[in-house]
């Protein structure tokens, strides 16, 4: 087989002025876990990677970036799955964490859950030594100013992030 | 939101999924990237799956689930894809995108989705684009 790794930024409207950032954004996810490929990692090794970089990146929608929600605050949800054992792991509403998919692989990997939520998933994370940050830290100008426009009681949440049918 | 799958030299296959959900949510609203089966999946038998999109609607027909399904029943990493896409979108109305490789390394980027954000690295080839049809390559 050829070792391959695929990555995508998420699916939904992308503006014109963002879409050359989150070409770079997305083939540089790519690179890295097919450097993870490369040097005799494997595929979890890779998409982790790749995941993390991703959610590092202000330009898309999860990690630093991620979209607000009514309140105004972060909730991020992640999962990795691993194809040999079928053993997977995922975090759901967590905060305060910068890489969620790092975490959802901890639970894979050191519990015996599938899935931790909220304040749960967080006590998990610092019992791991998984360092908390900010929620400021992970809040963007340009998703700030989505909730803001997205407020409106006509505003349509869904269109304004999906968009048209392609 | 982002996602991964890969294959490595052992032939296993991995998917990781990651988001900040639906603009503007509930408060505790939970979609479909952390439930296995909807948000990704990955088996060596068949291969693994990221999905991206509208959480109700993947949720509603399993969308990673879906795609093994299909590839089970012998169809391509990007057949499987387009059908379990076109099947959310007459279904449920749901749009999205998925990035889907088989055992062997073939893989599939595709959306119902105004555009997707996606790239693939395979023998020091980098694939990408953003919109429809548009698929871009560079040497890594």
């Amino acid at each position: 087989m050829l070792p391959v790794v695929v990555v995508h930024g998420g699916a939904g409207h992308c503006p014109k002025e963002r879409s050359e950032s989150a070409k770079k954004g997305v083939c540089a996810a790519a690179r890295a876990g097919y450097e993870v490929l490369r040097g005799g990692g494997g595929s979890m090794d890779a998409v982790v990677e790749a995941v993390t970089q991703l959610e590092n990146n202000s330009l898309f929608n999860a990690g630093c970036g991620s979209v607000l929600n009514i309140k105004g605050d972060v909730e991020m949800d992640a999962l990795v799955m691993d194809g040999q054992t079928l053993a997977s792991g995922a975090v759901a509403a967590v905060r305060n964490i910068a890489n969620p998919v790092q975490l959802s692989r901890l639970v894979m990997d050191k519990t015996s859950h599938v899935c931790l939520t909220a304040g749960g998933a967080q006590q998990f994370a610092e019992s791991m030594g998984v360092p908390l940050v900010q929620q400021e830290s992970l809040i963007t100008d340009y998703a700030r100013m989505r909730w803001r426009q997205n407020l409106a009681p006509e505003a349509n949440p869904v269109e304004c992030q999906m968009g048209k049918m392609g | 939101t982002v996602g991964a799958v890969a294959v490595d030299v052992h032939g296993n296959v991995a998917s990781a999924t990651s988001t900040g959900g639906i603009l503007n949510k509930m408060e505790g609203r939970v979609g479909d990237t952390p439930c296995v089966g909807c948000g990704g999946y990955a088996d060596n038998r068949v291969g693994a799956v990221s999905t991206t999109g509208y959480g109700e609607a993947i949720m509603k027909v399993t969308l990673a689930r879906l795609i093994l399904f299909h590839m089970e029943q012998g169809q391509s990493a990007e057949a499987a894809s387009d059908s379990a896409l076109a099947y959310m979108k007459s279904r449920v109305e749901g749009l999205g995108g998925v990035v889907t490789v088989d055992p062997q390394g073939h893989w599939a980027a595709r959306f119902s989705s105004a555009q997707m954000c996606w790239a693939a690295a395979q023998e020091d080839v980098l694939h990408y684009g953003v919109y429809a049809g548009e698929h871009l390559t560079e040497n890594i």
